[in-house]
């Protein structure tokens, strides 16, 4: 589980 | 990008431009809490200081300028601008309250003892709690301004919103921040009582007022 991908979010 | 975060940021968006709508036809900043204008400029400038080092999309780029330029203005106009509209008598909610659990917990509680994602990871947790100062401030007044009230509506759906994004985002793309979705639960519930009032009383065309 990729914490990381939700910086994509405002 | 899903519907959920599209519309999410679009209600965060109309909440801010309602916000600015507010005080620049009336010319007043009566019922605002300057307080949580302060907490959600220092949410974007703790979050988006990737703004140059990190691009992500033109969306999110121009989404996050926005933010960024509007929060600051909204803290200008409620403090020097409108000052003499301000009402501080009522926006007495301790900043350093909010301010001092959020550091330490982020400190504490984090994906990476890192200073960006511990500011990232700040960021999260003030968000959660920053609309308090406004809340306690309506509370103390009794009431607020319709449009007020529609600026809190949106504000708090946008997170309600993410909190859809979140589930799909989990069930789909196997994308999952504990952190993100917590802090985001929390301030979504921080609404809910605002929300009762709300879909009652304002959508039956009364103005806000807190029963005495």
């Amino acid at each position: 589980q990729d914490n990381r991908s939700m910086k994509d979010e405002l | 990008m899903n519907a959920f975060r599209l519309v999410g940021d679009l209600c965060h968006l109309a909440a801010i431009v309602l916000l600015l709508l507010k005080i620049w036809k009336s010319r007043s900043v009566a019922g605002l809490s300057g307080k949580s204008q302060i907490l959600f400029g220092l949410v974007f400038v703790t979050r988006y200081l990737d703004l140059v080092t990190n691009f992500v999309s033109p969306y999110n780029t121009i989404m996050k300028v926005f933010f960024l330029s509007s929060s600051i203005a909204t803290v200008y106009l409620i403090y020097t601008k409108f000052k003499a509209t301000y009402d501080g008598n009522h926006d007495t909610f301790r900043m350093e309250f909010l301010l001092i659990p959020c550091a330490l917990l982020a400190i504490v509680v984090n994906h990476e003892f890192s200073p960006m994602e511990i500011l990232w990871t700040f960021s999260i947790y003030l968000e959660a709690v920053a609309i308090l100062p406004q809340l306690f401030m309506i509370s103390k007044t009794g009431e607020a301004e319709t449009i007020t009230s529609h600026y809190l509506f949106a504000l708090g759906s946008y997170r309600g919103l993410y909190i859809m994004n979140w589930l799909y985002r989990y069930y789909y793309e196997n994308n999952f921040d504990v952190i993100a979705v917590v802090a985001g639960i929390v301030q979504t519930v921080l609404y809910c009582d605002f929300f009762y009032l709300y879909i009652t009383k304002v959508l039956q065309g009364k103005k806000l007022q807190l029963p005495a």
